[in-house]
């Protein structure tokens, strides 16, 4: 379903380029279960960031349930990322002057086939599911840095997504709480949901299917994970 | 140096009162290399903004050097966050339109004592110290999580503070970065500096002296760390 052929990103620095990316190609079925590793600056959320078609890449080719994402429009580009993808931001990215639950029933709105009626019910039970039903009208500058974390788990999930991409979802959370998420994607997971997850904990790693270890832009390891 | 008395913080949402800390007593001694643990939304983010002296209690006492800090003025209060403490935010907070080298010069301009002459150069140093030499002109948006995590925490230490102050210092690194923050830590607290970390990760809080649990607001664990 998803499929990286020979991708490429170069940034550039006022003069000086900076590939984050070279020649990177895997596959990912759908259903599976992959955690993402890699050192810090070694091309993570650069490598989500084209998955979930926010950027797109120097060179190679991306293909998304068969189709070229590089020949796209930019409203079908849009299509895939509010129906197809959840995508949980490193940096959370929430609305500063909106609610949780606000936040969270955004990508509801965005939804052209108003799959779901229910928006203020929807967005409560998503997050419910990160244990956050006392902070719904909290706003983002009122939550600690664990719930503004769970809060965009809660907005990716909402729209029940075909795949989810959660880029460090358990940075900012104790272990109690991490693996209350990591076991929620698994759940998700068994349900045929694709779960993507960059991650640098081995403890969380281990709850996922498949290994990718990234190292400068390369794919060093791509490992099953024994037993679960 | 750092005395904590039944420090209270409430938080008002609405007309919904959240006591975020409640009867919170501790001492920690110069010297000293704390790690502060606990559940997401246990507090944590906000004692360290007390103790950071950017934000104010809501009861109890917080005597810094046996100064009670609610008798300071502003000035004071600014003087100790520039010149006595470095603080790493849980989200940085780094300057966005700014490089890394500027974002990490900054404290040096705010030292009214200017007991650094040369900015570039110590900038320069702490950013090597967090192996970001190649990184310095680059913008945070140019910067993937666990750099601009790094950037963070050599603006913290580019003043030669007394107390370092971290939140989540190693939320967003890969393992063996990790390691080189909480060795670099260690180092500093050896010659002498002050260290209080907030950590999830108890292979991080090995590295400490002693480890101070919060739940739901009260310190529920204070004990040293056996064996380093
Ligand atoms: N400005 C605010 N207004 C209202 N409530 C707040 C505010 N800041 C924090 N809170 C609440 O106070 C509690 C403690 O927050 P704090 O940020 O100290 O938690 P924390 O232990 O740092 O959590 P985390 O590990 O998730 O970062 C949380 O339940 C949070 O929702
Ligand atoms: N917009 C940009 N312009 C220039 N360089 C960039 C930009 N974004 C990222 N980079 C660089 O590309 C490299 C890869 O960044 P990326 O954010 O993908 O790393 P990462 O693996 O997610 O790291 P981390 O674990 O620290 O989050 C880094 O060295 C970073 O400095
Ligand atoms: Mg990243
Ligand atoms: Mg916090």
């Amino acid at each position: 379903m998803i499929r990286i052929e020979n991708l490429r990103k170069t940034y550039t620095v006022g003069d000086i380029e900076v590939p984050a990316l070279r020649e990177v190609s895997f596959s990912i079925e759908r259903g599976d279960f992959v955690a993402i590793m890699g050192p810090s600056g070694s091309g993570k959320s650069t490598l989500m960031n084209i998955i979930g078609c926010l950027d797109r890449p120097s060179g190679g080719r991306y293909l998304l349930d068969g189709v070229d994402v590089s020949g796209m429009s930019t409203n079908e580009l849009a299509e895939i990322r509010n129906r197809k993808i959840g995508f949980v931001f490193q940096s959370f990215n929430l609305l500063p002057k909106t609610s949780a639950l606000e936040n969270v029933e955004l990508p509801l709105f965005y939804d052209r086939y108003q799959h779901i009626d229910d928006h203020r019910g929807a967005a409560t039970r998503a997050l419910e599911r990160v244990s956050l039903s006392d902070r719904l009208d909290h706003h983002p500058s009122q939550l600690s840095g664990g719930q503004k974390q769970r809060v965009a788990i809660a907005r990716a999930l909402v729209n029940e997504p075909y795949i989810i991409l959660a880029d460090e979802p358990t940075g900012n959370l104790d272990s109690t709480t991490s693996i209350d998420i990591i076991t929620l994607f698994q759940k998700l997971n068994d349900h045929g949901i694709t779960v993507v997850l960059v991650t640098h904990e081995t403890e969380i790693a281990r709850y996922t299917k498949r290994i990718l270890e990234l190292r400068d832009g390369t794919v060093v390891r791509d490992e099953r994970v024994e037993k679960r």
